[in-house]
């Protein structure tokens, strides 16, 4: 059937719904509806009357959101990084229980299967049962943990897993944060403070895909104090439909590196654009 | 947050010159951007604005009654509809033993806030014990058994045990039979799962039958979003969920979908978890919740 302006605002207002329902952010929501209509401006009425040239103006514009330009490789990075003496660190950030140290333990298990050695630093000094739960990976993945004690300052930990290894030539590290939530003041100037102290290579922010609006200021607030370098979405296996993602890859202009599918160490897959955008509109 | 955009929402309703069909779509409107800012499902924020629009425009309406004051009353019961109604049940009474079961998706909450209701009840002098049954994340019991200690409360665990249902069945035999040590109050913690995993549903339920608890409590995280009402509905299908504790209100998130979830599963909100800290575990009361909200 041929696409009037009538039935396009009410395919665009579904198209709206669709993403709310399927957790991308409102704002983020809406700015996909403007950039498709503006995709659409000066589309001849004959082309209009393709389907595709509608759920292509989508596509583009959901796609200009994910940043797909700036999506990288992190193990070609590593691998390719131009001071090979020096170890490629990694700082992992997050509010409360998104996932961060599992995702690590996931990375870990990545590394080691692409020939990346690594050492992590247990700097959540904080939570109960944090050193335990990490040391407990990294035993199964035969990993060394670089730790100190509980309420030691996380940067000093971080600070010596480097250390470590720059002495023993290892290529990677990867500090493990304790999760935090973005209207505590003094936990996101500690976060500064172990950014500032060790300037990592790549500092990742963790989201739960079965958050809500809360994700985009959860990006926004970290992005303004620490500058996030990319984004892991974990748990798109409850069922969710990942509008997280969206809502993220927006609001940083980064990209979302690889997604969260489970608890396993396998359950770490790259973040495909092409999959994604398919899934979420169908 | 969701207080303050009802709030502003509800100062320019008393400012309205009048209430005709125009004040009342921009009015709906701004209603459903904070709601959908705020997580509440979709669905709901439409039923909810349909309903005020009827309600609104009902002709019916006794005209002596200020039309303004009578939109912010409807807005306040479909308030309270969207958070299941009336109080919470009190089924932890003192006198005889009674047991709390936590279940949840995975990183909601559940082990720091069995720390919180330990807290809590101790401080009602309630003897408690604690057990562990979580097999699959490593450090789940060292997270447990650190917290209770913090608080002098007695825990169970066995770390190197893979079957659930075998910790929950040894650890009720643990903390029942010395009779002057008998507890009063037993909570149990169990690991994290989602509605996708169908073996972790059909176990958790296997645990309830065992374990028979008088209260099963659905632990939501805050920042859920328009999936909280599928995940709270398969828990209150695979158990009788009791009551809802919902956490990590202390942050950013403005909690309407873990709250929608609550109504829409038709257990009350019981209490809210304010922090990492043992003491952060409010109650909660829909009527004075809405209050607050409403200004
Ligand atoms: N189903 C599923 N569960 C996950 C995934 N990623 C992490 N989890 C689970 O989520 C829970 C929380 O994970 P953690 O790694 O402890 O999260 P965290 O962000 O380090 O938590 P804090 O340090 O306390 O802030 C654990 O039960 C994990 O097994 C995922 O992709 N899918
Ligand atoms: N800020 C804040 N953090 C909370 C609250 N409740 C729990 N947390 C934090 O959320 C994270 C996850 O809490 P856990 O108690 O490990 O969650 P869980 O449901 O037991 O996780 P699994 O056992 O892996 O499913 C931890 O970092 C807690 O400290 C709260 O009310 N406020
Ligand atoms: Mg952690
Ligand atoms: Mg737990």
């Amino acid at each position: 059937t041929t696409l009037t302006e009538k039935n396009t605002n009410k395919i665009l207002k579904d198209l709206e719904l669709t993403l709310l329902k399927n957790d991308v952010a409102v704002h983020v929501a809406e700015k996909i509806v403007e950039i498709t209509q503006k995709n659409l401006e000066g589309t001849q009425v004959g082309a209009f009357s393709k389907k595709n040239t509608l759920q292509n103006a989508i596509k583009e514009a959901i796609f200009e959101i994910l940043n797909v330009e700036n999506q990288f490789n992190l193990i070609e990075t590593i691998k390719n990084r131009p001071n090979k003496n020096k170890p490629y660190s990694i700082m992992v950030l997050g509010v409360n229980g998104t996932g961060k140290t599992t995702t690590i333990a996931k990375i870990v298990h990545l590394f080691k299967k692409n020939n990346i050695s690594v050492v992590v630093a247990a700097s959540d000094t904080f939570r109960a049962g944090a050193i335990e739960q990490l040391s407990k990976h990294m035993d199964a993945l035969n990993t060394r943990l670089i730790k100190q004690s509980y309420n030691a300052d996380p940067a000093s930990v971080a600070y010596d897993a480097i250390d470590h290894a720059f002495a023993k030539k290892i290529n990677s590290v990867i500090i493990d944060t304790s999760g935090r939530q973005v209207t505590n003041k003094n936990l996101l100037e500690e976060l500064k403070k172990i950014k500032r102290v060790n300037q990592p290579d790549l500092s990742i922010f963790i989201g739960d895909s079965l958050a809500g609006n809360d994700v985009l200021v959860q990006a926004e607030v970290f992005n303004n104090a620490i500058q996030i370098d990319a984004s892991i979405i974990t748990k798109l296996d409850a069922d969710s439909k990942g509008g997280a993602a969206l809502s993220i890859a927006y609001i940083t202009k980064k990209p979302i590196i690889y997604i969260g599918v489970g608890q396993g160490y396998d359950d770490l897959l790259p973040f495909d654009p092409k999959w994604f955008v398919d899934i979420l509109i169908g | 947050n969701l207080g303050k955009s009802l709030d502003s929402l509800i100062r320019k309703i008393r400012r309205l010159p009048e209430v005709d069909k125009d004040s009342i779509n921009a009015i709906l409107q701004e209603l459903q951007r904070a709601l959908l800012l705020a997580d509440v499902n979709v669905e709901m924020c439409l039923a909810v604005s349909n309903n005020i629009k009827k309600r609104a425009t009902d002709e019916k309406i006794n005209l002596k009654i200020d039309r303004r004051e009578f939109i912010i009353k409807i807005l306040h019961d479909e308030l309270i509809n969207i958070l299941g109604g009336e109080d919470a049940p009190k089924r932890i009474k003192t006198g005889k033993q009674s047991i709390i079961l936590l279940v949840g998706i995975q990183g909601s909450g559940k082990t720091t806030t069995v720390g919180k209701l330990a807290n809590f009840y101790k401080k009602k002098g309630f003897k408690i014990g604690v057990i562990c049954t979580d097999t699959w994340r490593p450090g789940a019991y060292d997270q447990l058994a650190q917290t209770c200690d913090s608080i002098s409360v007695n825990h169970f665990g066995m770390p190197d045990e893979k079957n659930a249902l075998k910790i929950a069945k040894k650890g009720l035999k643990h903390f029942t039979k010395t009779g002057k040590d008998q507890k009063d109050l037993i909570i149990v913690d169990t690991a994290g799962r989602h509605k996708k995993e169908t073996e972790l549903m059909q176990e958790m339920k296997k645990l309830e039958n065992i374990i028979k608890p008088n209260e099963t409590i659905l632990v939501i995280d805050g920042t859920l979003g328009q999936q909280a009402y599928a995940q709270a509905l398969a828990f209150a299908q695979t158990t009788h969920v009791g009551s809802i504790i919902i956490t990590k209100l202390d942050g950013s998130a403005k909690g309407g979908g873990a709250l929608s979830a609550a109504g829409a599963s038709g257990a009350p909100i019981k209490f809210i978890g304010v922090g990492e800290r043992v003491d952060d575990l409010e109650e909660f009361h829909a009527s004075k919740f809405i209050g607050t909200l409403l200004g």
